[in-house]
């Protein structure tokens, strides 16, 4: 059975999207099978790796509002498999406030997909709402990408209670995999003093490398590529190959 | 009657808290009256200026679902006023989705405010749902902050779309100020191409200058001023001042 990890911070902006596209990527490299899942109705994952709403089978949105497999609106992109978003996912978010047993869509959706694969990552939107509760539901562990920098990490707090209260209600054994430093900018002090503080104020390990910025990881979407396949030898590819690396070792 | 503006881009991260803030400052240092509206959860703006939960007398979330008046909630930091916003306002936009006349709750709430004001400031959350759909039926004109990457850009299309159905449906007088473009750097290519393809792709103006990366402002919300209290020579308070000037000659 695969390890399930939702990628998650509700703060804007911190990659959340970028990594679980390079991390997947370099999953792949490592020769496992990996299911990206992409719970953003803004669809970021979804176009970076290349795909517009034309291209679908389907989205998400059909999946959790109409019932219609996973397996029929999974797209493969190389070896990368994604259960793509649409702007419908909108949508998705408003039926199922109202449903019984709405935070477990994701789950029962993902259920009979688990066994094809060894990782699945799920992209969350930028929000604790029903979306991001359905990807913690679904988890065996949560990856908090943090930006290092003072508005981002005061957000991590609030998302460690929500956490909390997925564990005491929908998903009792979600454990938190760690924080992963992104776009990091070692030359400068805030960054190096807001990662340092992350144990100690969070009570969270930090998963090393920090992944450094790098103007090769923000040109990477527009080519329908990751950084992994964009810049193979960047210092950023490399960070997340280290993480991948890391993450695969846990996910024995 | 003032001036009030929609800082909004469902995109995560890319500086709207940081506009409205120091847009805000910058308008103040021009002996402007300047409101500025917290309306997402997160509270980042609220934060950004000093105030903790605790410390305030209510929040944006008693004005839209107890009816508090608007003007018992204000915060003053300096001459900066402000509704704050805290977590609860995520029960805010549950209660709203339910309710006739949603979008006009915010419209509502300020109404009696307005005349104390030259120019009303909007921060929104990193999402098109109803807190947003408020602000824009609130506004005269929407400010688009734009990181000059691909994944920024992409978002504006599904934006001005939003702001078409408003026209249509609760404010035929939304207008758009332009793109502000944020953490701006001009030595990449990709920033500079995107910047560019502004008014060919988007139809949109943009308002100059462009305000530059600079750590001053990354630092600036931890020490709670603004980068123009923080950092006042640097070329991003600098930019915000431009930029200012720039508004308040179109507020008149
Ligand atoms: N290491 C890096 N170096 C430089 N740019 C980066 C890096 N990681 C991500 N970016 C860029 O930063 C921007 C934000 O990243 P991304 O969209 O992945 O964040 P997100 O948390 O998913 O955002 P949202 O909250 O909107 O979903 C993107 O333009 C991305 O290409
Ligand atoms: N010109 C700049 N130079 C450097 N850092 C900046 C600049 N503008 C904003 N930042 C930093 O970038 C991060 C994101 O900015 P901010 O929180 O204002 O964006 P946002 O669009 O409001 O995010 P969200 O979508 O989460 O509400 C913050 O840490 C902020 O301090
Ligand atoms: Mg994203
Ligand atoms: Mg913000």
């Amino acid at each position: 059975m695969p390890r399930v990890l939702a990628v998650a911070n509700q703060k804007g902006g911190v990659a959340k999207t970028t990594t679980v596209h390079s991390l997947g990527a370099a999953l792949v490299e490592r020769g496992l099978r990996v299911l990206l899942v992409d719970l953003d109705p803004q669809a970021c994952l979804t176009f970076s790796m290349g795909l517009e709403p034309q291209d679908l089978a389907g989205s998400l949105h059909d999946v959790i509002v109409h019932h219609r497999p996973a397996e029929e609106v999974r797209a493969k992109v190389g070896e990368l498999h994604l259960l793509p978003a649409t702007i419908d996912l909108t949508g998705a978010e408003i039926y199922l406030l109202s449903k019984t047993g709405r935070e477990y869509a994701l789950a029962r959706a993902l259920e009979p997909l688990l066994p094809q694969y060894d990782v699945v990552l799920i992209d969350c939107p930028p929000s604790l709402g029903i979306l991001t509760i359905n990807a913690l539901t679904a988890a065996h562990e949560v990856l908090v990408p943090l930006q290092c920098e003072s508005l981002s990490q005061r957000g991590v707090a609030q998302l460690l209670e929500t956490i909390a209260d997925v564990r005491s209600f929908t998903n009792k054994d979600l454990g938190v995999a760690g924080v992963v430093a992104t776009m990091y900018d070692g030359r400068t002090r805030l960054a190096q003093d807001v990662l340092a503080s992350v144990p100690a104020t969070l009570g969270l390990e930090v998963l090393p490398p920090p992944v450094p910025k790098s103007i090769r990881v923000a040109e990477a979407p527009s080519l329908s590529r990751s950084v992994l396949e964009h810049a193979p030898r960047s210092a950023a590819a490399e960070a997340y190959r280290a993480l991948a690396a890391t993450i695969a070792e846990r996910c024995r």
